[in-house]
């Protein structure tokens, strides 16, 4: 429910994304660019096809200090389905801030359609 | 899928099918259960093939005319010796009983881990990702270094810690049973879907030496993760059929003079307490995420591998204990109830507590035998132990199902050095 795997494989990939963000003191840009070269060779032309696609929806949303919860809703990856509980990762401080964030990141992109996740 | 009716890719997800429905080595041109290829069930999982092109030939074998010509048993040991004009084989090893190894298993016996690194920030390098590629094809599980398969050891920065298993101790005493394992698990199974994985097992009762299986379904049969978790566990009355039922099927497929050591459940209750305030390692960098959070992020989203013990709900886990322990019960009963006439037969609770003292005796504390990214299996430092104490109850309670030690074991390494590695 609510994304499942594909959830938590988000939040997790947009997690390690925010670290590495911290760790080399560089802009999320880099750290995605950094990610997929640490991956074996043939596997960095997906992961530079992924960047390519979600980047830069990524990058705003860090830009804006979103936290991967908040991005990973905005891609659709996670949902908040009727009658389940929210599902977080990180703690949210404001459910009315969060809410608005993942509006006003649609109203930014909205070539964002329901088949991003494909 | 409709894709896999295309040409060409037909024959690929056919492929795919046998490694992840069937559990079958992907490369296995004789057909008889035993590849050439380390992973994709490969021999991370099953003894290296020496002949991939005779079925007759594979690990556990019989010998055929003292293998003077031909390494039937993929021991490593054939050939004649000039100086006496008798085959290695019946020199070396007819002293001792031949004994191969095999588990029926989940996770746990398959060995689950993924590597920190992956997911800590600070440890994340080029030098993380090196083995993706073998870790996905073997299905993020690590038999080859597991308790009761591993006869390996490797200096990969993914995973820490020694390898000693119950078939590494088989080969210590008789090197003639060099290659004679088969790791049967399987992610998530439990007692229901143990019921087609057993299949996979490659035995036949009159070319194959016996086996020693160890039959250990530790938590899948309690574990899922639904929000009603306790509604999806195994019923008493289901985990006896399905026991009995493996057992039944082992008779038909074991070499007589065979064993079967059946465990219970494990007691899955001390893991948050053990983890709960705890700081998992994807929290190391920015924000602390604590295995309490990470346990309940993973319910929420209906992911957890064990809802029922992976809750900071102190009743829901007691409850979940309560099964566990009345499953294991169950598999007892059967085990000692079933009359088999291939095989002798013993059961054992899973013997976690004991592994917990021996490394505390050890210096260390509980929560490091923890695998740290899932907080929910055991690691290699984990398996390592549990090896330890199955040997020692083995040899405590059932020496007699334990080869002799062969006294040509120093010959064999002269003659044949590492017998053909792994």
């Amino acid at each position: 429910v609510n994304g499942g795997v594909d959830c938590a494989t988000c939040s997790i990939l947009l997690g390690i994304v925010d670290h590495l963000t911290i760790v080399y003191n560089e802009s999320a840009a880099q750290s995605l660019e950094r990610l997929c070269s640490f991956l074996p060779d043939e596997y960095q032309l997906y992961c530079k096809a992924a960047v390519d696609f979600l980047g830069p929806y990524i990058i705003d949303g860090f830009i804006k200090g979103d936290n991967p919860d908040v991005i990973c809703h905005a891609l659709k990856f996670c949902t908040d389905e009727p009658d389940q509980p929210k599902c977080r990762i990180y703690p949210s401080k404001s459910p009315i801030l969060f809410a608005q964030r993942v509006l006003n990141f649609r109203q930014r992109h909205p070539l964002i359609s329901l088949n991003l996740k494909d | 899928s409709k894709i896999c009716q295309i040409p060409g890719i037909k024959e690929i997800c056919k492929i795919l099918e046998n490694i992840f429905n069937n559990h079958m080595p992907a490369v296995d041109i004789d057909e008889d259960r035993f590849g050439i290829e380390a992973t994709l069930r490969g021999s991370s999982w099953r003894g290296k093939d020496c002949n991939d092109f005779s079925s007759a030939i594979h690990p556990g074998a019989h010998v055929v005319d003292g293998d003077g010509i031909t390494d039937h048993n993929c021991n490593g040991i054939y050939g004649m010796n000039s100086a006496s004009g008798k085959p290695w084989e019946d020199e070396f090893c007819n002293e001792t009983q031949r004994m191969g190894i095999a588990v029926l298993g989940d996770s746990i016996s398959a060995h689950f881990h993924l590597p920190e690194q992956w997911l800590d920030a600070k440890q994340l390098s080029v030098a993380a990702f090196e083995h993706l590629t073998f870790i996905l094809e073997n299905e993020l599980d690590w038999p080859q270094l597991s308790a009761s398969t591993g006869h390996i050891n490797v200096s990969w920065p993914n995973i820490e810690g020694p390898t000693r298993s119950l078939y590494a101790r088989l080969f210590d005493l008789d090197h003639c049973n060099h290659r004679d394992y088969q790791n049967i698990a399987v992610n998530g199974a439990r007692s229901g879907s143990m019921l087609d994985i057993m299949k996979s097992l490659s035995r036949n009762q009159k070319n194959d030496v016996p086996l020693l299986v160890i039959y250990s379904l530790v938590g899948n049969d309690v574990c899922n993760g639904h929000p009603d978790t306790l509604d999806h566990m195994t019923t008493v009355e289901e985990m006896e059929k399905n026991v009995l039922t493996t057992l039944t099927y082992l008779d038909t497929v074991l070499p007589k003079g065979s064993h079967v050591l059946t465990t219970g459940l494990a007691n899955g209750s001390f893991l948050y307490e053990l983890l709960h305030d705890r700081i998992h390692p994807f929290g190391r960098v920015g924000t602390p995420i604590s295995y309490t959070q990470i346990y309940d992020y993973l319910s929420c989203l209906q992911i957890s591998p064990c809802n029922g013990w992976m809750t900071s709900n102190a009743t829901l886990r007691v409850l979940t204990t309560q099964r566990a322990m009345d499953l294991s019960a169950a598999i007892r009963n059967v085990s000692y109830s079933y009359k088999s006439t291939q095989y002798d037969i013993e059961y054992l609770d899973f013997p976690f507590d004991d592994v917990i003292q021996e490394w505390i005796a050890q210096g260390g504390e509980p929560w490091q035998l923890i695998e740290s990214v899932d907080g929910f299996h055991i690691n290699q430092y984990g398996h390592a132990i549990v090896s330890d104490v199955l040997w020692k109850w083995l040899q405590k309670n059932k020496p007699q199902w334990l080869p002799l030690i062969n006294p040509h074991n120093a010959d064999i390494e002269r003659v044949f050095k590492d017998q053909g590695g792994y």
